[in-house]
């Protein structure tokens, strides 16, 4: 899973 | 960015703008859901407060302006400029029964419990149910105009296109993130009677207008 930090969709 | 997020994104894109075209030519509100639209506005403001904290890209961040702009400007033509034209009776939906429990759920699961997290999964939730009042609308009223049901047809579509760019990053980049993809399944499951009537019956030229 990815950075819980950033969302990069929208 | 693969080619099914970019077309949920133009999906997206595309409804906003024809609901703002819709309302602006034909100077009426007329069979939307004002509720829904307060509901989106709430999404994008909670979703896309990251823009003042996080950088991704020009693109991420024209588009978060232009859907926070456009669903402000169609609250503003839905509750002053065009005020006359909206349909209150019709549009009874009670939010809080919504918003209540995606903040709830929001407090309970998510991926870190920070403000900004919090905010973020509570949009995704309330969003993947903020369509419910626009549905309850065109049920109650018993049909929609065409060009309402091209909205709600590309906006539906945007978020099942979604699904598909979480497949393709599950295999590609072994990115998954189940809450966005559990919401994203309950609201495109939302959407499925009315993209069966807007197959079967605006495709073919007829209204889309509910057995009685």
């Amino acid at each position: 899973a990815g950075d819980v930090e950033e969302h990069d969709e929208l | 960015m693969n080619i099914f997020r970019l077309l949920g994104d133009l999906s997206h894109l595309l409804a906003i703008i024809v609901l703002l075209l819709k309302i602006w030519t034909t100077r009426s509100c007329a069979g939307i859901s004002g509720k829904s639209q307060i509901l989106f506005a709430i999404v994008y403001i909670a979703r896309y407060l990251d823009l003042l904290n996080t950088y991704i890209s020009a693109y991420n961040t024209i588009m978060k302006f232009v859907f926070i702009s456009a669903s402000l400007a169609t609250i503003f033509f839905m509750y002053v400029k065009f005020k006359a034209t909206y349909d209150h009776n019709h549009d009874s939906f009670r939010i809080e029964f919504l918003i209540a429990p995606a903040l709830v759920l929001a407090l309970l699961i998510n991926h870190e419990f920070s403000p900004l997290e919090i905010l973020w999964t509570f949009s995704i939730y309330l969003e993947s149910v903020a369509i419910l009042p626009q549905l309850f609308l065109v049920s109650k009223t018993g049909e929609a105009e065409s060009i309402t049901s091209h909205y709600l047809f590309a906006l539906g579509s945007y978020r099942g296109l979604y699904l598909l760019n979480w497949v393709y990053r599950y295999y590609a980049e072994d990115h998954y993130d189940l809450i966005a993809i559990v919401a994203g399944v309950v609201q495109t499951v939302l959407y499925c009677d009315f993209f069966y009537l807007y197959i079967t019956k605006v495709l073919k030229g007829k209204k889309l207008q509910l057995p009685a």
